[in-house]
């Protein structure tokens, strides 16, 4: 597979892995790992989802699941499996407030841990929600893993363009190139009369996708189901797959 | 004034100083620090904004000022003034690709700096802007500075409980009392024909301050002036004086 290559083959059984990352916290960066995820899985891939988000692992949540890690005879971590993806989270590890200790080098062990201590078995896709920013719980992230590539995820803003860059620097730094931007909270349709409102904005992830040459790979409405689907550990691909949420 | 019966006197001449936090990033906790200074500063008081959140310093685009830090014959920094609010923020010494340089130690020789670095003359109220989350960058800054108490943002979803209780463990551990909690984005009226979405849910802050023994400050709507506010650096309470925003 693509990691044998590289000398970061931590795990030599996984065809692609792809970071998702986001210039600050709070804009859907977890509910669109696990959406892409779930729908990769829909598709017959074998996919697995690492929640990397140190500072708030909102993953199993999201994903329905709360469970305590188990260890196959080989003394590997089994990962659960909801929805047809495999599962690890540092939110399986951590207590609810542990929340401060997790400082530079213990993220690298615990990432490492996560890497080669897991029995992921062969995946054709590994996801890995990394924490919100560009300090350097996500850099180290970033380097532990043989990333195929990166997602951005960011919201409509005009100042999208500077966290779009601050991404962009971080992965240039450990060499992963930018599979491309996902503008998410990207305007609002009125249930009731259908107006259009652009809450926060509209087009500022296009228009940083264009001024910095990376592939746009689409606009995600707000939308309550997407909110609900998260509270409710029913990520909205499995909830409602003809929404236009489930085909961006 | 209270901060000098305190070992903690930095700032003798503060009489309140006031923490702004949230558990995590993108619940409109910078977009409430500058509304209030803002909001008090027309209320005749004289106000400090500190924007300490090393991570995103969005204070200055907010405020509508961008500016280079400037020395008074005594060698301290001098805060430019902006609606009445006397500003520093992190964003005037860092520049925009350097978030990654602030690692524990350093986030604490900063606060001093500005803490006591600055002639911020006789103040009622110091609005401090910490860093979203609780991990050390947070901590420093709470254990740094003189608090009078601390307001924690929050936006309305059930997981908003979680978060609001980091903060309180946070804020219990450098004995800093909580004075509320707001509840942002808590619902949306459509433009057109007044329809109410709860988008992100609603009432998860109210009702994590009622199980947690907490005053609520109140509730903020999703308002898409808030947002132009934020991005024109004109902040809501300026623009619109009268609009039910200003007044939460
Ligand atoms: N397109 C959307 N419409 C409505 N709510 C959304 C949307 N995207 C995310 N959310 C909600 O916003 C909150 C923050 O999303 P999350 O994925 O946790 O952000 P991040 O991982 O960037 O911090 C969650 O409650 C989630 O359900
Ligand atoms: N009540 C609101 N209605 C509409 N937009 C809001 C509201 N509160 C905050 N925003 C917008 O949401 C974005 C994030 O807010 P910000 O204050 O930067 O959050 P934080 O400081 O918690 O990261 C900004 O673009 C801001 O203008
Ligand atoms: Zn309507």
């Amino acid at each position: 597979g693509l990691a044998a290559t590289s000398d970061r083959s931590t795990i030599p059984t996984v065809r692609h892995a792809i970071a998702v990352a986001s210039g600050k916290g709070g804009v859907g960066k977890s509910t669109v790992s696990v959406n892409v995820a779930v729908a990769l899985a829909e598709t017959g891939a074998s996919v697995g989802l690492l929640d990397g988000d140190i500072y708030g692992p909102n993953i199993p949540i999201m994903m329905g699941i709360k469970q305590a890690l188990e260890r196959s005879e080989t003394g590997k971590i089994t990962p659960p499996v909801q929805y047809g993806v495999r599962l690890v989270s540092v939110g399986f590890v951590a207590g609810e407030s542990d929340a401060i200790i997790y400082r530079g080098p213990l993220v690298g062990k615990m990432i490492q841990r996560f890497l080669s201590g897991v029995d992921w078995g062969d995946l054709d896709y590994l996801i890995i929600d990394l924490p919100p920013g560009t300090g350097d719980a996500s850099l180290t992230l970033a380097q532990s893993a043989p990333l195929t590539g990166a997602v951005i995820v960011t919201t409509p803003q005009e100042v999208a363009l500077a966290d779009v860059r601050k991404c962009i620097t971080m992965f240039r730094r450990v060499n992963v190139p930018i599979l491309g931007v996902v503008e998410n909270m990207s305007y609002f349709l009125c249930p009731r009369c259908g107006e259009r409102t652009d809450i926060f904005s509209h087009g500022g992830g296009r228009a940083a996708s264009e001024e910095l040459d990376l592939p746009f790979l689409g606009e995600i409405p707000l939308d309550p189901r997407v909110r609900v689907g998260g509270d409710e550990g029913r990520p909205i691909v499995v909830a409602n797959p003809d929404s236009s949420l489930a085909l961006a």
